[in-house]
């Protein structure tokens, strides 16, 4: 069976059987676009499956990778930054033959946005190209970090989204994901009364519900999206 | 396993019924939905002269007319799928991701000659 089990697999665009070690729960929105393509599609015409018509662009995989970072813990104490994480997605689960065209990153707390005392506390978050490490005593290849993202937030938002379509494309294409470096620090703006009394700590005790990051890729399979289109 | 609900016996080309179940071939474990599907597959004859529900091509007709002269020197057309849906697999992949998978032709819809 052995053998027949991995033409299949072959066939279904797989390089060997999975075997996943600790099964995550599955992202609701995968599971809302699973649900929803079970049914026979509204209009007359074929639904295209090679294409992702809820983020409008081609693909017939996606995938959701969870973040393989770490918590950062600079040397020096920056009071107003509360958080600092290197994020890591491997890329290396997409195929050869799969050409990626989109990735959003999903940044998730867990707070109840109804939590009075700090409504209306400000954050700002900065998202950072991972600069590669220098080998030791050759100078650094990359002055600084790459900034890609820098936004102020309110602590509302159950999560936070980032089309990093661009970053992602250009890891694959020039192989060298390294990463990316997360900050979220305390504004000082509308967070005066709710901090007063504690200072810059406790203005970040309160983004004490970061839960985690994961990266959606989409992606299409040349071979499974040529074939049947050659056919059509 | 294949298991056929009682329809009037007929020998001609159309779908049978088919369900994969991924248990049986031990994949349960990577793939989360479906559990499994009903793929079917084609079988029956496709005898002169051909009907308008065969789905014939007319190259089948052509053949199933020489068959009748000559039966030992040229088989009937065979039965094929005409009409496939696709079906989206959610599972695991070796990095404990959740991918979602969207596979063309995977249920046979139609049969024709």
């Amino acid at each position: 069976f052995s053998l027949q089990e991995s033409l299949l697999l072959k066939s279904l665009g797989l390089s060997t059987k999975p075997s996943p070690k600790i099964p995550v729960p599955v992202p609701s929105v995968l599971w809302r676009i699973f649900q929803k393509r079970k049914m026979p599609p509204a209009s007359t015409e074929l639904a295209d499956g090679c294409r992702v018509e809820e983020f409008n662009v081609p693909g017939n995989i996606i995938r959701v990778l969870a973040d393989q970072g770490h918590f950062m813990h600079s040397g020096q104490p920056q009071p107003s930054l509360c958080l600092q994480k290197r994020l890591y997605f491997n890329l290396s689960v997409l195929e050869e033959g799969e050409r990626l065209t989109m990735a959003q990153l999903e940044i998730k707390f867990s707070h109840n946005s109804y939590h009075a005392s700090s409504q209306g506390q400000v954050f700002e978050l900065r998202l950072y190209q991972a600069p590669r490490l220098p080998l030791r005593g050759t100078p650094s290849p990359e002055p600084g970090r790459t900034l890609l993202v820098e936004q102020s937030f309110a602590r509302l938002h159950k999560s936070l989204l980032f089309n990093l379509s661009g970053v992602a494309k250009d890891w694959r294409t020039h192989s060298r994901n390294l990463g990316l470096i997360l900050e979220i620090s305390a504004s000082g703006r509308g967070g005066e009364a709710a901090g007063a009394s504690g200072g810059p700590q406790s203005l970040c005790a309160s983004i004490d519900s970061f839960l985690d990051t994961s990266l959606l890729v989409v992606s299409l399979s040349q071979q499974q999206c040529r074939a049947s289109r050659r056919r059509r | 396993s294949a298991y056929n609900i009682p329809v009037t016996p007929s020998n001609l080309c159309k779908p049978r019924r088919l369900y994969i179940s991924f248990s049986d071939v031990g994949w349960e474990n990577w793939i989360i939905a479906p559990q499994g599907y009903m793929a079917n597959y084609c079988l029956g004859e496709c005898p002169f002269p051909l009907t308008a529900e065969l789905n014939s091509t007319n190259h089948a007709i052509l053949q199933t007319m020489v068959h009748s002269l000559d039966p030992e020197g040229t088989p009937q057309p065979c039965c094929v799928p005409v009409r496939l849906s696709p079906i989206s697999i959610l599972y695991y992949d070796n990095d404990d991701n959740v991918v979602l998978r969207h596979y063309e032709d995977m249920v046979v819809d139609e049969c024709g000659c």
